[in-house]
């Protein structure tokens, strides 16, 4: 239904189809630096891909982004749309970006959560977590963002499986997790894991709720605090978290994003708020892939 | 299609950690259904919950009971929802 990237309306909100469709205009767009990549299927057998922007090489150092892995942040989708647009339209234009992609990969998995995604536009708006049946439950669904093997179980999560913060059965119990683990630990070179939710405009690092017991705690928090003024950091409590593991894995650059979507309309922000969040986001993004370039570890 | 008819949002600036442990409580409270979409973590922090419409005299009774003050930031969550779902269809056409 979308003619060419230039005709899809970034301030408003779509259904999975049809970003998926959008998805492949973009690389039919820019061939030489967009691929999407099947990375597996959901709970639901819907396929989860991947925007992989390369310029060369085999398996450079790589940044990773996700969006959405709580389905009902749908400014978190939206804006992930708008960014791997603005990715692939500033290469060449914009030096930054085209240093960092001569040197760096960046994957990004739009729709981290796609059954729950399509659910929160068919059946309930509300819907956070995944669409997996809990054995002996009537219950639906795990939060895949407590369902990573870092702390899992611990504070801020419940064993509970009709709470929102469900953490699962057993760390990686999610395939839509289970996919992404298989990818990251494949490719063994990402430098930077960034995931996109929303409500709080904050920015988090690695076991913030931990305060301090991360070794690069100073740096990932002193770096960045005086470029990205918009946004905070916070301890938030809550384990199992993808930053967590991907930082126990080595990743030192591991960041969450909570984008704004608070005050009067919570999960429910207005469409024209989408690239106004979009771009304020991406200077800040930019800034961090800018650090993790021009610090390799 | 799941509605919110009535469900509010309520947004609770916490002043001690008596009342965040109060709070907490009722994150358990499985009966009343609640969403927080922001969790009770600290007191430099506000807790935002959604209420469906069956419980909320009980969750307001709660919180007036335990003196814990409160502010409603969405009223009927229902609306911003037709709102969102008019606005998509224009999109979409």
């Amino acid at each position: 239904n979308e003619f060419s990237t230039r005709s899809f309306n970034f301030g408003a909100y779509h259904r999975l189809e049809t970003i998926y469709s959008w998805m492949d205009t973009l690389v039919a767009q820019y061939p030489k630096l967009v691929t999407k990549q099947d990375i597996g299927r959901s709970y639901e057998n819907r396929p989860m891909y991947v925007l992989k922007f390369s310029t060369g090489g085999n398996k450079r150092p790589a940044i990773w982004i996700d969006t959405g892995i709580h389905s009902r942040e749908w400014v978190s989708q939206a804006t992930g749309v708008w960014t791997a647009n603005k990715i692939a339209t500033d290469y060449g234009t914009d030096a930054s970006l085209t240093s960092l992609l001569n040197t760096m990969d960046i994957y990004m998995l739009l729709l981290a959560n796609p059954d729950g995604y399509a659910y929160t536009h068919s059946n309930d708006r509300m819907w956070r977590k995944t669409r997996s049946k809990n054995p002996g439950s009537v219950c639906i669904g795990v939060d895949p963002n407590r369902n990573w093997d870092a702390g899992f179980g611990g504070p801020g999560a419940s064993n509970n499986p009709c709470s929102e913060s469900y953490h699962g059965p057993s760390a990686h119990s999610e395939i839509e997790v289970k996919n992404v683990v298989n990818l990251i630990e494949s490719h063994g070179n990402f430098k930077s894991f960034i995931s996109v939710h929303a409500y709080s405009q904050l920015l988090m690092y690695p076991y913030g709720y931990s305060c301090g017991s991360v070794p690069h705690q100073p740096e990932l928090v002193r770096k960045e605090k005086h470029t990205v003024e918009s946004h905070l950091f916070l301890s938030d409590p809550a384990s199992g978290g993808s930053i967590d593991w991907s930082y126990n894995l080595g990743i030192k650059y591991s960041f969450a994003f909570e984008l704004r979507d608070t005050g009067r309309y919570g999960f429910i922000l207005p469409a024209n708020q989408i690239i106004p969040t979009a771009t304020e986001t991406w200077l800040a993004l930019k800034h961090i892939m800018e650090y993790v370039r021009d610090h390799p570890y | 299609e799941r509605v919110f008819i009535g469900d509010q949002v309520i947004r609770v600036n916490v002043q001690s950690e008596e009342q965040i442990q109060l709070l907490q409580a009722l994150e358990n409270q499985q009966e009343w259904e609640l969403d927080f979409w922001l969790h009770p973590v600290s007191t430099e922090l506000p807790v935002d919950i959604r209420v469906p419409h069956s419980s909320v005299s009980s969750v307001t009774e709660y919180l007036i009971a335990h003196n814990i003050h409160y502010s409603v930031i969405i009223n009927n969550l229902q609306e911003l929802l037709d709102e969102e779902k008019a606005e998509m269809e224009e999109n979409q056409m």
